[in-house]
């Protein structure tokens, strides 16, 4: 989901944090921390804190050896120079190893104090990943104007203009289709297009993505997984 | 006729 925003990551492993990932796109528009928990593996042992600089578009390589139905075990030395990834099929009687080269990687790591939210948003992921493909072919911005009965996501560009409203609604039967919007006060903001195309690569992760916005500060997108989360903060664009 | 923000300036750098 994030190897198109971000080509090198440290992956940090602790026993009690599990995996966290902090990286932020070249052009500093982009933040993504990822948290998968220790929960989340069949097993997880980590008897030292260990960071693993990984090349996504190797380690991608590499996991695109396994097939879908595969065990993948990841192993790491003390200090190690190498990933280990191993997969194997339900009867065992199919293996492929693979080692992937580690990296020293000197990345920016940001403090994210607690915000303050002006308002929440809860919407289907697919439906959000629509509007942001949709909207892009009008316009690289988008806005994003919140009331406390609707969210209205609008583009304007060369061609004209175009915007999707949705109106906060329960669906008992499927809660992941319902749209909630929770309001301390109205939002208007706009982002880049491009970025929230690159957000919505998590969208098969999550059936709801959450989106918190405050006035004049970046907004967050965040992906629930059944451990942890994928969280994008995004930098807003400002009349000039 | 929109101008991009950076991170920078709302998170600080640890």
């Amino acid at each position: 989901s994030i190897k198109d925003s971000v080509k090198l990551c440290n992956f940090n492993c602790s026993q009690s944090q599990g995996i966290t990932v902090q990286a932020i796109d070249d052009s500093r528009v982009l933040l993504i921390a990822l948290k998968i928990d220790a929960g989340s593996f069949q097993e997880f042992r980590c008897d030292k804190d260990l960071v693993l600089g990984l090349d996504l578009e190797s380690l991608s390589k590499i996991l695109k050896q396994g097939n879908n139905e595969e065990y993948l075990t990841l192993m790491a030395e003390d200090s190690p120079d190498n990933l280990m990834a191993v997969f194997e099929d339900k009867k065992k009687d199919r293996i492929s190893e693979f080692s992937l080269k580690l990296m020293d990687i000197d990345s920016d790591v940001l403090t994210i104090d607690d915000m303050e939210t002006d308002c929440t948003i809860t919407l289907p992921a697919y439906e959000f990943a629509k509007i942001a493909k949709d909207m892009k072919t009008l316009s690289e911005s988008l806005k994003i104007v919140v009331t406390k009965d609707s969210v209205k996501f609008n583009a304007e560009g060369q061609i004209g203009t175009g915007s999707v409203i949705l109106k906060p609604h329960t669906d008992m039967d499927k809660p992941e289709e319902s749209v909630k919007i929770e309001l301390n006060s109205p939002v208007a903001l706009t982002f880049g297009a491009k970025y929230l195309n690159d957000i919505v690569k998590a969208t098969s992760l999550s059936s709801t993505v959450t989106i918190k916005l405050t006035d004049k500060s970046p907004a967050l997108f965040e992906y629930k997984l059944p451990s942890g989360y994928l969280r994008y903060y995004l930098a807003p664009k400002f009349d000039d | 006729k929109y101008k991009q923000s950076s991170l920078l300036s709302f998170f600080t750098n640890s």
